[in-house]
């Protein structure tokens, strides 16, 4: 089954290119009013996370940058044990971003926080 | 103090590190008043974080400040009448004390207004280093101007002795009023200098270290 799937490969992506379902990167600005966190965070007033929603295809492209035991665990699902799990979309590269805060003693922060941002999508 | 505090509508689930990170740093209750954190200190932040950073947090790596953290230490004063007829003098103490042991020093300054325009005359400023058990004091020139008026007066070798840091920094802000005598006007106080630590956290993160203490200084 797994060669067949290989050999049909161009046919198989272009069907399934295109779904909205597809693993992808979604935008959602956030402020940290609806977090509860506005009292002390100065700045920003909002940014944009972003988070991986979608399904994860059965043949993962290479485009995903998925491990290879995913893609594994992916054949695996679809061939011999549907109980074990597919590969979930999730985040693969963060950027920082700056955030302006007031300290308990009254003091300001400025700081750099890694891994804020979703820059792009797995399936892991 | 590092008892949980509300944050927002929060569920009651175990804390997951970057909530610990931030409770560890957050004020309090939504309730909780920040008075000192207004003025001059506070605009002098909120424009160096437009410099760094767009609407949206993400920093401008065209306009990089060389650091990831930057705290800014406001001074405490003893109170007391700092004016003695045309001219102001004022110790400071900036308080060092409970730096996360993540964060190391990079760079030190002052900030201060070297002169500035009060009712009908000006005030001249400047600082002095004040050190322990030392008649003479040290006058502090400094090292870089802005475009806002600001001085920054580069004290790191003042912070940092040997391998240690010092708990404490201790100043004296003097000023002078030039131009005309005289007016019965109740004479206008200078903003105190502010201290701006440039530091590296080498965590680069929001979770904080396992059952690490905050640094004690010698």
């Amino acid at each position: 089954d797994t060669g067949t799937l290989a050999h049909d490969l161009p046919n198989y992506l272009r069907e399934h290119r295109g779904e909205k379902s597809d693993c992808s990167l979604r935008p959602f600005p956030v402020s940290f009013a609806q977090l509860g966190w506005d009292h002390w965070i100065i700045a920003p007033h909002r940014y944009n996370p972003r988070y991986c929603k979608g399904t994860c295809p059965h043949l993962l492209r290479y485009d995903y940058h998925a491990p290879n035991h995913a893609v594994v665990q992916s054949f695996v699902h679809q061939l011999v044990d549907a109980s074990v799990p597919r590969p979930s979309c999730v985040p693969y590269r963060y950027s920082p971003i700056s955030v302006l805060m007031i300290e308990r003693n009254g003091g300001i922060l400025y700081k750099e926080y890694e891994n804020m941002i979703a820059e792009s999508c797995t399936c892991r | 103090n590092q008892s949980p505090l509300p944050l927002g509508s929060l569920p009651a689930v175990p804390t997951l590190p970057l909530l610990q990170a931030l409770q560890m740093r957050a004020p309090g209750s939504p309730g909780w008043q920040v008075g000192p954190a207004s003025g001059q200190p506070l605009r002098y932040m909120l424009n160096l974080y437009r410099r760094a950073a767009d609407r949206e947090g993400r920093p401008r790596r065209s306009r990089s400040l060389g650091t990831n953290t930057i705290r800014l230490v406001q001074a405490s004063s003893n109170g007391g009448q700092p004016w003695a007829g045309r001219w102001y003098l004022q110790a400071l103490t900036y308080n060092l004390e409970g730096q996360p042991e993540a964060e190391h020093l990079l760079r030190a300054t002052v900030v201060y207004l070297p002169s500035l325009s009060v009712a009908h005359s000006r005030l001249l400023c400047t600082l002095e280093l004040v050190v322990a058990g030392e008649a003479p004091r040290v006058l502090l020139s400094p090292t870089a101007r802005s475009r806002h008026g600001w001085a920054e007066v580069d004290v790191t070798p003042y912070l940092v002795l040997g391998n240690s840091s010092v708990g404490s920094l201790a100043l004296r802000h003097v000023c002078v009023r030039a131009g005309r005598a005289g007016g019965h006007d109740a004479p206008v106080a200078p903003g105190h200098p502010f201290l701006l630590l440039y530091l590296n956290d080498t965590q680069a993160g929001l979770a904080p270290p396992a059952a690490e203490p905050h640094r004690r200084r010698r």
